[in-house]
């Protein structure tokens, strides 16, 4: 573990309770993509196969745990709980996810450590996280006034896979042999599909205006 | 291939 990681960690974790506070407090998802906190959920699932067999340390395991509580309740609560699914736009929300799944399934069939269940699932987790905030950010363009707590939510997920592309650095030169090359790609994609978020919010947050994502 | 690859991370 290094501050890296660590801070990758808790920034992450901290994008989950921004989300889970506004939806549990002000009971609105509003500008939130309801497909987006699903195939989050899905990489959980996905990545987290192995909870139970591979024990990594306490921290691991709780943290795992949460992120599973946590995505499959933000789930529950857009759809079943009745004023926050009032509140989802789903007429906006309309990323046919699909082209996101199947492509990452195959690829993960394709290019992975080893073609066993659990490493293709794993593997397949990897890529569909780094594309599953697409469905968010096509909402964002087409939501005209984002609050504050849903850009604080997308600037905090795109911030934390940022920190772990530190985290990889620092080990690849404190840790001989720590190779990740489908890890790597992956959290790099995903950190650039960030890139034009990060400029505007960056831009609304010094200029002091409402953050807006040109369509 | 590649050795088993620990999944330490998150």
């Amino acid at each position: 573990m290094n501050v890296f990681r660590l801070a990758g960690d808790m920034t992450h974790l901290s994008s989950i309770l921004v989300l889970l506070l506004k939806i549990h407090t002000i009971k609105s998802c509003a500008g939130i993509s309801l497909k987006t906190q699903e195939l989050y959920a899905l990489v959980f699932i996905t990545r987290y196969l192995d909870i139970f067999d591979r024990f990594t340390s306490i921290y691991n395991f709780l943290m795992k745990l949460i992120f599973l509580g946590s995505s499959l309740s933000i789930v529950w609560y857009m759809r079943r709980h009745k004023a926050v699914h009032r509140s989802y736009d789903k007429d906006q929300d309309t990323f046919r996810y699909q082209f996101i799944v199947l492509p990452c399934l195959l690829l993960a069939l394709v290019i992975n450590h080893k073609l066993t269940f659990k490493e293709v699932m794993w593997t397949f987790s990897l890529y569909l996280e780094a594309v599953a905030i697409l469905p968010q950010l096509v909402l964002l363009q087409r939501t005209r006034n984002i609050d504050n707590l849903t850009g604080q939510y997308v600037f905090l997920l795109g911030a934390y896979r940022a920190l772990y592309l530190l985290n990889w650095v620092y080990r690849y030169f404190t840790e001989p042999g720590f190779v990740r090359w489908i890890t790597w790609i992956a959290g790099l994609v995903q950190t650039l599909l960030y890139a034009d978020f990060f400029y505007y919010y960056i831009l609304s947050w010094k200029n002091n205006v409402k953050l807006e994502l040109p369509a | 291939s590649t050795k088993e690859h620990s999944h330490d991370e998150l």
